[in-house]
């Protein structure tokens, strides 16, 4: 996180609001609402409050204003600079401008008032822009379903204003950090020639073309996924990705998510009710057959046929010796598979069933 | 990779320095008499902004930058003036 330079932050922590205008593109209460729910990502995780008053002075004054409306700093029409804010102080001082000429919303199209408001409430606090791609104060705007301060930004909040008054102090997530040696994947995928690894709301991506790992948010490229995938594998010669959380599955293509879905896993695959979640996946490109890891057993699935092989779940340990009890992620790459276990990962050779190289989980990181 | 036309490289051109001006306190007046110096404060600006989001410090407006550049993002500046 940054601190504004010079460390502006209000000297009293009960602050004042007033809203000066209303956009025309939601509810008045849709307004209220997103900005209330701003103020609570921040009065949870600091000792500060914040009172709603409906005329006269207050601290930070929201409008809705576009083009040059005479700050010195002025908007551009659709896109582009979304809304400022400015640091505490008198006057214009804590005030939060938004673009009228965005299109505001309460859902997951863009722009969300709540994602957008929440941000510039942490410049009207005191805050700078972070560089932690995770934090609420990352400046780009990232589609994203859960708005919510990260460890990042509860660290700078606190920083400012001391911790809150809570008795159990608020956290927030980590955003991974590819070489950090602690790191585990929820499910790991070959995508088009790529591999990506999904962890939480993150992505980490390796391309043969780059030496550098992207890191980003799942929703950048598929904005219906829920965050916390548990598995994911790709059917390349349907050019189709299977992304599993409890016991529903969505398809894509590429970055479009094929209509119809979620769907449940048991119609779809054949699994029985007790499965109610899958722990990682993997589809053999040569044989059409896929390996779907579910607690100490696995289950194989064959591609061509639609249905679930006779003689399933088997033990993982048997046929797979060496790999443990229990499969994190899994995928295959130039004929082995390599399965994750917390910070562990082995290379595991299908043909010999027997592990070649023992790895760290974030081997494929040029760490 | 597709080719650039001039026209898009002019437009590329003038979105780095609209950003840089906007968000790295990059000054537009100071750097045409300026004796030419193996590094310019456009190419600082741009190596800072790299560092900040993370992405390969060439100081160059590569593929990756020019994205970062033209995502929808807040209004006020990375940097202070």
């Amino acid at each position: 996180f940054e601190i504004t330079p010079g460390n502006p932050h209000w000297e009293n922590t009960h602050l004042t609001y007033r809203i000066e205008n209303y956009t025309p593109d939601l509810p008045r209460a849709e307004v209220d609402h997103a900005i209330e729910k701003a103020f609570q990502l921040w009065s949870n995780a600091s000792p500060l409050t914040f009172t709603k008053v409906e005329q006269g002075q207050a601290d930070i004054l929201f409008s809705f204003v576009w083009g040059d409306h005479h700050d010195n700093n002025p908007f551009d029409g659709p896109d582009g600079y979304l809304a400022h804010a400015f640091q505490p102080g008198p006057g214009i001082g804590g005030d939060i401008h938004f673009d009228e000429d965005e299109r505001w919303t309460n859902n997951i199209k863009k722009y969300n008032l709540f994602h957008v408001a929440a941000h510039e409430l942490g410049h009207s606090l005191g805050l700078s822009h972070s560089s932690d791609i995770g934090a609420l104060m990352y400046p780009s705007y990232v589609t994203s379903e859960d708005i919510l301060l990260a460890q990042d930004d509860i660290n700078g909040i606190q920083a400012l204003y001391g911790p809150s008054n809570n008795p159990i102090q608020p956290t927030g997530p980590i955003t991974p950090q590819a070489c950090d040696s602690t790191l585990t994947f929820d499910a790991v995928t070959t995508i088009r020639g790529e591999v990506m690894f999904f962890k939480d709301r993150f992505y980490l991506r390796i391309n043969p073309f780059y030496p550098e790992v992207e890191l980003n948010f799942i929703s950048v490229f598929w904005p219906n996924l829920p965050s916390g995938l548990q598995a994911a594998y790709e059917v390349s010669e349907r050019d189709e990705i299977h992304f599993f959380k409890g016991s529903t599955y969505w398809t894509a293509q590429g970055q479009n998510v094929l209509q119809g879905y979620p769907k449940d896993i048991y119609r779809s695959f054949g699994f029985p009710r007790t499965v109610k979640h899958i722990d990682a996946a993997v589809s053999e490109e040569e044989s059409g057959k896929t390996y779907f890891f579910v607690a100490n057993k696995y289950w194989r699935y064959d591609e061509y046929k639609r249905s679930m092989d006779a003689g399933y779940p088997k033990m993982i340990a048997h046929d797979f010796p060496g790999i443990g009890n229990k499969v994190d992620a899994v995928f295959q790459k130039n004929g082995f598979f390599y399965f994750f276990h917390g910070t562990r990962q082995y290379e595991f050779d299908p043909k010999s069933k027997r592990i070649v190289t023992p790895l760290r989980a974030n081997s494929w990181f040029n760490c | 990779f597709p080719a650039t036309s001039s026209d898009t490289q002019e437009q590329d051109a003038q979105l780095v320095q609209k950003y840089l001006e906007s968000y790295y306190d990059l000054k537009n007046d100071v750097t045409k008499i300026q004796k030419q110096k193996s590094s310019s404060p456009e190419v600082e600006k741009l190596k800072q902004m790299q560092k900040f989001f993370g992405l390969k410090v060439t100081g160059k407006p590569d593929a990756q930058t020019l994205n970062v550049m033209k995502q929808p993002r807040c209004g006020v500046p990375d940097v202070a003036p």
